[in-house]
Formats: C-alpha cells, sequence, structure tokens
C-alpha cells in the first residue's frame, strides 16, 4: 500500500505540467529513496529524472518498492482540479490498477478524490554515469527561460558556449543571429539572483531549442538552473526543488557532420 | 549539417 501527503501539492501540478509535453508515459517509482520518475521523450533526446524525497512529504509510507505507469497528460489533466493551494495525497493499493489523488482544500472545507488507471509500462532505467564537466553554470531560472525563448524566435538550435568571458548563448536564422552573454554576477541582493560560472575548460555545445524551451517549462519550480556541459557529453539541466530533491533533464546535443 | 544525437549514444540501459 502507498499513501504520500505532499502539504504543497501545487508543487507536484507544477512537475506534471513541466514534463508531460516531453513525455507521454513514465512509471512513478516510489522506494525508500522518495517519489521518482526517470523517462525519455519518443525521439530519445531528453530524459527527464525527478526525485522528490521522503522529507518533504507530511506523510510518506509505501510498504515495498511500488512502480505506477501513468499517462502524464491523463495525470495533468486530474491534477488541474486541485487549487495550487491544495493537500494532495496520492493512495494506491496493493496490486491495484488504480491511484487515487485525493484534494483538500487547506481549510479542509472542501475534499475531492479523483481515480486514475494506471497502465503497464515497460521502461528500461538508463544508468548515468558520474560526470567531471568542464564547465557548471548557475543562473537565474527565468533568465535562462527567456534567453532560449528569445533565440527560438531567431533560430532551430542554440550554441552554449562557456569561456573566461562567460556563458555564451548564440543562434541563427534565415533572419540573421543573436548571441546573448552573461557574465559571472554575485553581486547582487539575493543569491537566487546570482550568475555563477564554475569553468574547467571552455566548453561549446550545440542543442535543439525546441528540447531547450521544453525543459524550461520546469522555472516555476526553481528560482536557479544549473547547466553542466562538457565537450561531447549530453547536457544536465537541473531544477533543485527546495528541500525536496531536483527534476533534472538530460538533453544530447547535435553535432556538426 | 548538425546531426542530433541520441542519448542512447552516451548511455547504458540498466
Amino acid at each position: 500500500m502507498l499513501e504520500l501527503r505532499l502539504v504543497q501539492g501545487g508543487l507536484l501540478k507544477k512537475v506534471l505540467e513541466s514534463i508531460k509535453d516531453l513525455v507521454n508515459d513514465a512509471n512513478f517509482d516510489c522506494s525508500a529513496t522518495g517519489f521518482s520518475l526517470q523517462a525519455m521523450d519518443s525521439s530519445q533526446v531528453a530524459v527527464v529524472a525527478l526525485l522528490l524525497r521522503p522529507e518533504g512529504f507530511e506523510r510518506y509510507w509505501c510498504d515495498r518498492n511500488i512502480s505506477m505507469g501513468m499517462n502524464l497528460n491523463n495525470m495533468a489533466k486530474m491534477l488541474k482540479c486541485a487549487g495550487n493551494d491544495d493537500i494532495i495525497t496520492l493512495k494506491a493499493e496493493d496490486g491495484s490498477d488504480t491511484v487515487t489523488f485525493m484534494f483538500e482544500s487547506p481549510t479542509q472545507d472542501k475534499i475531492a478524490d479523483f481515480e486514475m488507471k494506471l497502465m503497464d509500462i515497460n521502461s528500461e532505467r538508463l544508468g548515468f554515469p558520474e560526470a567531471d564537466y568542464h564547465a557548471i553554470v548557475r543562473m537565474p531560472s527565468s533568465e535562462f527561460a527567456r534567453i532560449c525563448k528569445d533565440l527560438s524566435s531567431i533560430g532551430n538550435t542554440v550554441v552554449i558556449s562557456v569561456t573566461k568571458e562567460g556563458v555564451r548563448f548564440s543562434t541563427r536564422g534565415d533572419i540573421g543571429t543573436a548571441n546573448v552573454v552573461c557574465r559571472q554576477n554575485t553581486a547582487v541582493d539575493k543569491p537566487e539572483e546570482a550568475t555563477i560560472i564554475e569553468m574547467n575548460e571552455p566548453v561549446s555545445l550545440t542543442f535543439g531549442l525546441r528540447y531547450m524551451n521544453s525543459l524550461t517549462k520546469a522555472t516555476p519550480l526553481s528560482n536557479t538552473v544549473t547547466l553542466s556541459l562538457s565537450s561531447g557529453l549530453p547536457a544536465v539541466v537541473e531544477y533543485r526543488i527546495a528541500e525536496m530533491g531536483y527534476i533534472r533533464f538530460y538533453l544530447a546535443p547535435k553535432i556538426e557532420e | 549539417l548538425q546531426t542530433q544525437l541520441r542519448l542512447e549514444a552516451f548511455y547504458t540501459f540498466n
């Protein structure tokens, strides 16, 4: 049996909104490590990895490891029926082919339950070896989203280059070119407004803006985003979910033929 | 010409 009570129910709504366009179906796994998901998009270019640790739940009960296959669009439809301030509880009985989402208003004057059919999904998990990244950039997530959106009106791909100068986002399209450079900036009022660049080696990688724009849907989950980049390796784009875990996207680069 | 790489080129399935 499984019962997970999340006081910040709005967080689960945001998680679904951030991944439902990238991935159709996924297994949610529940274990002592936490409530997690790993799923690849149908073109096998991006993987999303989510972890919500048990400490973040008011009640985290699963007496054995459970994997629940869900259609993410259907799950998002159900979660849209929850208020942003609602407490969300997930419940599943052993051997059941359904999961129940219970929504409680903060004042407890409205309680709703929605039962969703589970599905069998054969998914293999990817192993991500530990990598030493050439550069790690931490910046405000809204700034990163803005840059990806702006550049996608000019071109289809973004070149992300980290040098001593800073981190450069470049694109090229039929109408012209665009370059945005963000320099390290730690002289800010709030730590989440800082841009911090750790560079071991200069690195330059090209990615499809369609994917970058898709993963910036996770922006409401975190004030900051971390880009981990190494030549010839997928980028890791991480949004930390305060005190609970993270949502990470692994995105394969494009190469010049 | 740019080619989009797939994640399978980098990672192994468990």
